[in-house]
């Protein structure tokens, strides 16, 4: 956990439906790789946290100090991918639902 | 009627089933994965399907939700219907497509047996007539509102020939469905109806026949959508008002009683004086000023017992100023 890097960027995160008592109705996947973003968002912004334009000016904005309280821009998922799921519903029939958003695939400074 | 294609022309989204004709045979680890009681066919064929995104992504039917709807045996009129509850369908969830699986045995033996040793008609020409077509079976749709005690609306029937061994079929019902859900009817019945004689009691068959439903669940995009069908606990411990509802809703169980003043509140302190502490500097004030009413005599003092009775004569009596002994009133004009 240490050694992460400090700038905004993905970190591994593996959710197990039985840690949030979710096992009891969830059939497959037990668990799955969720991941999650953290780390710095500071000016001046690498290209690889993939700033968008408003995130650049804030953070210019913050590091001129124009404006007082100004917070830096948010380390956040960017692009994510669905997730499978095979559940018993409240009639304890077998359902398959796909979610979207469940993991992290990139994060990015917003 | 609603003809059904043959069961190889059910659109790609049923696919997965070819491997089901025998339901012995349960794919990979799907049955061991869903548990020994669920060695039913709904269930292998579910995780076959759920097994068939998570590897290849392949949406199901082209949606992001299938629905599986288990049957219910009953007995009517010697007859077999199976029940769907199709109820847990959410409203957000547009249906593509429903299909109905079903196993069918050929016919039976016994049957069979009569058939071939029975002596055969001839014609004229003493030649033997070919063999009568074994009994045709129909398999009749029905659909009822939750709580009606008829045997509902007749939705489809398809005529059925009987395999030449046991498989399971599958045949598309989406026009049946689509249209019991349209008119609120959300229990299905399916009968096998055949031209047999005595088909006899149905026994619970291991090969009980399920619906599917393919759909789009346009909610699933929202936010919070895991959390709808998923996060099944609930964060406000049983008993507690709904978070939404109004304190005094007709939903909470408790009794609201407002605390009905029965005479003036009781306190300390004396009638009409300030309570605030005297402030170190503040002048003297001579008693009359205190009170501008001319006090009352003070009564003698009455013993506990009465005093007790006193008091609540003095409460029913509703009087307005409370009596208070020698020593308060000594303490009250000190102060």
């Amino acid at each position: 956990q240490w050694d992460e890097p400090r700038v905004c960027s993905r970190r591994y995160l593996k959710v197990d439906f039985a840690d949030i008592g979710w096992n009891e109705w969830i059939i497959s996947p037990k668990s799955f790789d969720a991941y999650y973003c953290a780390g710095a968002c500071e000016f001046p912004m690498p290209k690889i946290v993939r700033p968008s334009n408003h995130a650049t000016i804030q953070s210019i904005v913050r590091a001129v100090g124009i404006v007082p309280g100004i917070p830096e821009p948010c380390c956040v998922p960017d692009k994510m991918n669905s997730l499978g799921v095979l559940f018993l519903d409240e009639n304890r029939n077998v359902v398959l639902k796909v979610y979207p958003n469940m993991s992290v695939d990139t994060c990015a400074c917003r | 009627s609603h003809r059904a294609p043959a069961w190889s022309a059910l659109p790609a989204a049923a696919d997965g089933l070819q491997g089901d004709r025998d339901p012995q045979r349960a794919p990979g680890d799907a049955a061991a994965t869903l548990g020994p009681g669920a060695q039913d066919m709904v269930a292998v064929h579910m995780h076959r399907l759920y097994e068939k995104y998570s590897r290849r992504g392949a949406r199901p039917g082209g949606g992001n939700t299938v629905r599986s709807f288990r049957a219910r045996l009953e007995v009517v009129d010697q007859k077999a219907v199976y029940f769907f509850n199709l109820t847990s369908m959410q409203d957000s969830e547009t249906i593509l497509m429903a299909t109905f699986h079903f196993y069918s045995e050929p016919p039976r033996w016994p049957r069979a047996l009569e058939v071939l040793c029975k002596p055969r008609a001839k014609n004229a020409s003493g030649r033997s007539l070919p063999l009568g077509p074994p009994a045709r079976q129909h398999l009749l749709f029905r659909s009822l509102s939750q709580n009606t005690a008829t045997q509902g609306l007749l939705r489809g029937a398809m005529a059925l020939s009987p395999p030449p061994r046991g498989l399971w079929q599958a045949k598309d019902i989406s026009p049946i469905v689509k249209a019991a859900r349209r008119d609120g009817e959300l229990l299905l019945s399916a009968q096998l109806d055949s031209e047999e004689r005595d088909p006899g009691v149905p026994r619970p068959s291991p090969y009980a026949p399920y619906i599917l439903v393919y759909a789009n669940d346009l909610a699933i995009s929202e936010p919070n959508s895991v959390a709808v069908t998923l996060q099944r606990y609930d964060p406000f411990p049983a008993g507690d008002p709904e978070p939404h509802a109004a304190p005094n809703s007709s939903a909470d169980p408790r009794v609201r009683r407002a605390a009905q003043a029965t005479g003036p509140l009781q306190d300390n302190e004396l009638p009409g004086l300030d309570e605030r502490p005297p402030r170190a500097h503040a002048q003297h004030f001579h008693k009359h000023q205190l009170w501008p009413s001319p006090f009352r005599a003070l009564k003698p003092r009455p013993g506990r017992k009465d005093r007790r009775k006193k008091g609540q004569e003095v409460f029913m009596a509703s009087s307005q100023v409370l009596d208070f002994d020698e020593k308060t009133m000594q303490k009250a004009r000190r102060k």
